[in-house]
């Protein structure tokens, strides 16, 4: 009982019970280890503008024991998992679609005076990108990125090698290698990256705790009722094989993007006899 | 088209750099707040007017509910006994979707425009979403359905009595013995609890 199976006709997820974390990904007739967790940028001088983290604190990774509950219906399962006090997250499949959805939940993130939090969710796959991973040019093309590298210029990624490496992500990130691609489909623009071969990461939410200088004159801090934010949204993740995934992609951003409209009425007699 | 011009107008106001990216100064993204449902308001009083032609309703009512992504819908929250839901397909061919409606725990029949059962399952929203202290709602449960939509279709949502009409709702389970069947129906929820959540501990601060 060392893993928990959860599994539509399409798709079958392997749960870790150790870890509480997903582990494993089949579907479209691709089988891939995918761990996937959250982690936590501890930053100072990062504003509205710059992502900057302190240079001598690595990214935190939630080490602690998920604990999650399956809930198994026919036509949707969902593996509700709390990270941490702030960070939970329900992984979702439903009957016939061919994606997995990943919901979070953040905040309010604690800060204090000397520390701001920006939290990030990452992928870790096997597949061998070899530094190479691709980011959407504003839900339209995708543009090959390569980790440290520029395409018109030499980086100087020394100080900052994470938030160098960062690119928005409008609509999708992806990577892949001869025979397999995974792709994060999201449903807000971010800021995303792949610091390592397989691993595909985005930022989720922000608090910070200074004004970086370049323009707004506040800290993003954002606050309701005086009360920091708690963010809420979607994330979906498509494995397929190289030749068939982009167009599953394109089909899927266009559902995510342009949902149903719903309209809610009262059936009336009137209602009822027009069916 | 004064509704529709004002919207186009805000529209307008958030192309500006700051709306886009987010690096506006709180009261501004207030003000934008409050410019945006403004207008999503004044559109919405068009889609009404519109839906009212183009569908079998005219007295409907046709609400928005603008916070169906943090799982609350007033229209809903106190009962989804005979309701319509209506939706509207903005792509340009046929699609097939899950929505998801904030109801109470209870059981409810779906059907279609031709009055055929839709298959669909209440769920229960993940407990950290519920202890948000920022929600009014106190709906727990979303009721699931597939909807498949060439431009506008209504489905019909009715609650239903019995844990027998209950049954007859669900689809049966592809590829399930007999045996695992029966189980199933011993359990008195429909949802069976695989592993179970250890309760973590909440601060008033946090």
């Amino acid at each position: 009982d060392s893993e928990t199976v959860v599994q539509t006709s399409q798709i079958k997820l392997v749960i870790d019970n150790n870890t509480g974390r997903l582990k494993t990904v089949e579907m479209n007739g691709v089988s891939e280890s995918v761990d996937q967790n959250f982690a936590i940028y501890e930053t100072y001088e990062s504003g509205a503008y710059v992502f900057r983290q302190k240079e001598d604190v690595d990214l935190k990774f939630l080490e602690d024991k998920v604990e999650f509950t399956v809930y198994d219906g026919s036509l949707v399962k969902e593996v509700h998992q709390q990270f941490n006090e702030w960070i939970s997250q329900v992984i979702r499949i439903y009957e016939g679609v061919n994606r997995v959805e990943f919901e979070w939940l953040i905040g309010p993130i604690p800060t204090d005076e000397d520390t701001a939090r920006e939290i990030v969710t990452i992928f870790d796959s096997g597949i061998s990108s070899k530094g190479v991973f691709y980011t959407d040019s504003n839900g339209r093309e995708l543009i090959k990125r390569v980790k440290d590298e520029r395409e018109d210029f030499n980086p100087d990624l020394g100080r900052q090698p994470i938030s160098g490496n960062y690119y928005p992500v409008v609509s999708r990130i992806a990577l892949q290698d001869s025979n397999k691609r995974i792709a994060l489909l999201n449903d807000r623009a971010q800021g995303g990256t792949s610091m390592k071969d397989g691993q595909l990461e985005l930022m989720l939410h922000r608090r910070l705790i200074r004004d970086d200088g370049y323009g707004v004159g506040e800290a993003l801090n954002e606050q309701k009722y005086d009360k920091p934010l708690i963010a809420r949204g979607k994330v979906y993740l498509i494995l397929n094989s190289v030749e068939e995934s982009t167009k599953v992609e394109r089909v899927a951003e266009k559902e995510i993007l342009l949902p149903f409209s719903v309209f809610f009425s009262k059936a009336s007699s009137q209602s009822q006899s027009a069916v | 088209k004064e509704d529709l011009d004002y919207l186009r107008q805000i529209m307008g106001v958030m192309q500006h750099h700051d709306a886009i990216t987010g690096t506006e100064k709180q009261a501004v993204s207030n003000d934008y707040d409050r410019l945006l449902y403004d207008g999503i308001i004044g559109g919405a009083s068009n889609a009404r007017d519109a839906l009212r032609v183009l569908t079998n309703l005219p007295e409907g009512e046709f609400e928005s509910c603008l916070q169906l992504n943090i799982s609350e819908c007033a229209f809903t929250k106190d009962s989804a006994d005979n309701v319509v839901v209506t939706l509207f397909n903005p792509l340009a061919h046929t699609s097939s979707q899950y929505v998801r409606v904030p109801v109470k725990e209870e059981s409810y029949q779906v059907t279609d425009e031709k009055g055929r059962v839709v298959a669909s399952e209440v769920v229960p929203v993940a407990w950290q979403v519920l202890a948000l202290e920022y929600r009014e709602n106190n709906t727990q449960h979303e009721l699931v359905f597939k909807a498949s939509v060439d431009k506008i279709a209504s489905y019909f949502i009715k609650k239903v009595e019995t844990r027998e009409n209950k049954e007859i709702v669900l689809p049966k389970p592809a590829k399930k013995s007999v045996k695992e069947t029966e189980k199933n129906l011993e359990v008195p929820k429909r949802f069976k609890k695989v592993h179970s959540m250890k309760k973590v501990e909440t601060h008033a601060d946090d």
